[in-house]
């Protein structure tokens, strides 16, 4: 463990309160991608099923029950409590577009053709492109509530983070992972164009509004 | 169940 990723592991943590945060206060989930949401339930699902065979730690067999946990109850308020506030209009990503894709690229580009290992694949690849029905939908409605862009930038530091502490691990402990290196700089860079906005304009006190 | 990589990370 080192400050990085620990920071990362944090800032992963904080984006979930504050968009639980913003469903509770606002009683509304406007804005916010179901499918994204899914999507990561997915993620954590098919990357944490190693929750019970594979001990690391503590640390990390509590963080994975929290993911898996709250992705679960978020894909709940979404699609039962908060439903009515839902926008399926806006929400029109195709992930079988992303799934397939995902699927595919686990069969074929993974560490050993062993069902975990290609679990573990697959989900690092859709992870990469989970956030895409997210900024598609923000695309469209143009603008977002500030508490929404705060969890998109959490979200994004988590990623941006986690590009640091490989680099520190590789340094100093010779660590490679290809898979998950080249999955999360794409992943990374499907925020630039949501950092700059985030920079120039929420950190400086406007509403996020895309040019347009 | 032994995993190829060692996956420490979240």
């Amino acid at each position: 463990m080192n400050i990085f990723r620990l920071t990362a592991d944090l800032m992963h943590l904080a984006s979930i309160f504050i968009l639980l945060l913003k469903i509770q206060k606002t009683r509304s989930c406007a804005g916010i991608s179901f499918k994204s949401q899914l999507l990561y339930a997915l993620v954590f699902i098919t990357r944490y099923i190693d929750l019970f065979f594979y001990w690391v730690s503590l640390y990390n067999t509590l963080m994975k029950i929290f993911f898996i946990g709250s992705s679960l109850y978020i894909v709940y308020l979404m699609q039962v409590k908060f439903r009515a506030t839902n926008d399926p209009v806006l929400d029109t990503f195709r992930i079988e577009y992303l799934l397939a894709p995902c699927a595919l690229l686990a069969l074929v580009a993974n560490y050993a053709f062993t069902a975990q290992e290609i679990l573990w694949a697959f989900s690092v690849y859709l992870e990469a492109g989970a956030i895409l029905p997210q900024l598609f939908m923000l695309q469209r409605r143009g603008e977002a509530e500030t508490i929404t862009t705060h969890y998109l930038f959490a979200l994004g530091a988590y990623r941006g983070l986690y590009l640091l502490n490989w680099i520190y691990r590789y340094w100093a402990e010779g660590y490679v992972d290809w898979i998950a290196w080249i999955a999360g700089l794409v992943q990374t860079g499907l925020y630039t164009d949501f950092f700059y906005i985030y920079y120039t304009k929420v950190l400086k006190g406007q509403k996020f509004e895309l040019p347009a | 169940l032994e995993t190829v990589t060692i996956k420490d990370e979240l």
